[in-house]
C-alpha cells in the first residue's frame, strides 16, 4: 500500500512544488508509482506536468461537488508511472468553494487519499504556503511531512512555529484513535548557494537545531529547476545529468533507504 | 495626509517583505516618514528591523483585544524616519486569533490606517501570500497595492487570477461609497537574473501582459539583500551602494514621481 508524503511550509517560494514535482519524478523513474496531489489553487503542479489549469478536464473539488473517487480524477503526465490530480480553479468563486471544502470536509480528503494508496507508491501532496485548511487537510491525509527549507535567514526564522504547528496538530488529532501521524520525514534544503556566507550560515544553523532530522540531500540553486514551468514536465526528464535533477534523485534514494531502514 | 500602498502576491516568496523594508528604508532616507505594517504573522518585518518577534513589547493584535489605537503599538526602526508595526505572535492561539480578528474587524484595521495617515508620509502593508483575510483587510485600507513579480515562470503564471481577484474585490466593495481604490500602484519584477533565458523571458511576457502598469525599476537577484533578515537592517543602510540597493532607491523614486505626475 502506498505512503503518502505531504510537502508543507509557512515560508513561500521555498521549493515545496518544485520539489513535489522533481522528487515524484525521480520516484517514477526509479520504478515507483506515484501520484502528485496538488492543494495549491494556483496549480503549479498542473503547469509543470504540461497542462494549464483551463485545460484540465476535471479537477479535485469533484470530490466534494460530485462525489467522485479521487482515482478518477487522476490525470496522466509525460512520465509513464507520475499522475497527478490539482484543483481546477478558473474563478474566485472556485477558489472560495474549494478552500470551504478543504475546511469543512477534510475527512473526506482523507478518506480519498487513503483509498488511492492501493494504486500508488507513493503519493506526494503539495500545499500552498500557509497553515491553513489545505496545509490541515494534507497532515490529516498524510502518514508523514516532508519540510523544505529555502537556504535563507526569512525562511530558516519561521521553522520553529511551523513544527510547533504540527506537534499540536497532531495532538489535536482523536487521541484514542492512538495517531502518530503525520510523522516527520525529514527536513531539507532547498536553493543552496555553498559559495555565500548566508548559505552556509543556515545550512550550518538547520543541522545544528535539527541534527539527524535534517536529511542529506540537499536541492543546489541552479536555472534549470526553474524551467519546469515552461517546459511542462520534470527536470529530472529535460536536464536529467544536471545538479538540480542529480540532488533530486539523491533525495529519493535517501527517502527510499531511511524507509526501509526503520 | 498619508499614502497607503499594500503589497500583495499569490505565489509565495516573491519579494514582498523584502520590498516593504527596503522601499520603506529607501523612501525614509529620501525624507519621507513612513510606517511599515507587517500583516504576516512570521514576521519578517520586524526580523528585518532588529527585532526578534518575541521581544516585541506589543503588536498589531492589541488593536482588537484592547481597542488600542494602531498609533500607540508604533516601534522605531535602525531608520529615523522608518517605523513598523506587526503582529506579536507566540503561539498557534495567536495566529488563529489574529487571522480571526483580520477577517472580522477589518473595518476597524482600516480605520485605524486611515487614523495614522496624519503622521505618516507614507504606509506600506506586507501581506502574506494568499488572498485571503490579512489581503483583504491590506486591499480594503489601502490608496493602492503594488504587485512585486519574481522573474520566474511559476510566479508569473499566477498573475492574472490576482488581478481579477482585485478587481472583483473593489467591485465587491460598497458601490455606494465611489470605491475605486485601490488602485494598481504598478507591477515590479524582482529577483531578476537577466543573463538567463528565464529572466529574459518573464521581463519580455510581463512587459507585453502589462505595459505602462510595469515600472520601469527591476530589482536583480542579488544575496546582499538576503542578509537584510540577519543584519536586522534594510540594504538601504548596510550595503547602499550596492544593486540591490540603488534598485530601491530607484522604485521609491519612480513612485514618488509617476504619483506627482497625475
Ligand atoms: N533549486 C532551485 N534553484 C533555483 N530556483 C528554484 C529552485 N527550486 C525552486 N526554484 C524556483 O523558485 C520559485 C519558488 O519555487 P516553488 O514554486 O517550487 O516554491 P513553493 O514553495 O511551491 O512556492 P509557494 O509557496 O508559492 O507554493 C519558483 O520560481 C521555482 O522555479
Ligand atoms: N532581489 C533579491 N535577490 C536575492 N534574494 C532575494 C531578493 N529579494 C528577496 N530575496 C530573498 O528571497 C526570499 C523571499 O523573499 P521575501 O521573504 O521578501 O518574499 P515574500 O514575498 O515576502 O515571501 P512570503 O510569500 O513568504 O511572504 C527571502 O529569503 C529573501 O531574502
Ligand atoms: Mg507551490
Ligand atoms: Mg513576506
Amino acid at each position: 500500500a502506498g505512503r503518502v508524503l505531504s510537502l508543507i511550509s509557512r515560508k513561500g517560494g521555498v521549493g515545496k512544488t518544485t520539489s513535489a514535482v522533481n522528487l515524484g519524478g525521480a520516484l517514477a523513474l526509479s520504478g515507483h508509482t506515484v501520484l502528485i496531489v496538488g492543494l495549491d489553487p494556483q496549480c503549479g503542479v498542473c503547469r509543470s506536468l504540461g497542462v494549464a489549469q483551463d485545460d484540465l478536464e476535471t479537477g479535485l473539488g469533484e470530490i466534494f461537488s460530485a462525489n467522485t473517487p479521487l482515482t478518477e480524477l487522476v490525470q496522466p503526465s509525460p512520465l509513464e508511472n507520475l499522475f497527478f490530480v490539482s484543483p481546477r480553479i478558473t474563478s474566485l468563486a472556485d477558489e472560495e468553494s474549494f478552500l470551504a471544502d478543504m475546511n469543512r470536509r477534510a475527512d473526506d480528503f482523507a478518506r480519498e487519499i487513503d483509498r488511492a494508496r492501493n494504486l500508488y507508491d507513493t503519493i506526494l501532496v503539495d500545499c500552498p504556503p500557509s497553515l491553513g485548511a489545505p496545509t490541515r487537510a494534507a497532515l490529516q491525509a498524510a502518514d508523514a511531512f516532508l519540510v523544505p527549507i529555502q537556504a535563507e535567514e526569512l525562511c530558516r526564522g519561521s521553522l520553529a512555529p511551523l513544527m510547533d504547528f504540527v506537534a499540536d496538530f497532531r495532538r489535536r488529532q482523536l487521541p484514542g484513535a492512538g495517531r502518530e501521524t503525520p510523522v516527520l520525514e525529514g527536513l531539507f534544503l532547498t536553493m543552496v548557494n555553498g559559495r555565500t556566507r548566508m548559505g552556509r550560515h543556515v545550512t550550518d544553523q538547520v543541522a545544528e537545531d535539527f541534527g539527524p532530522d535534517l536529511l542529506e540531500t540537499s536541492v543546489p540553486r541552479t536555472t534549470r529547476l526553474t524551467e519546469m514551468a515552461l517546459k511542462g514536465k520534470p527536470a529530472v526528464i529535460y536536464a536529467r545529468t544536471t545538479s538540480g535533477s542529480r540532488a533530486y534523485f539523491n533525495l529519493a534514494d535517501e527517502l527510499v533507504s531511511r524507509f526501509l531502514a526503520r
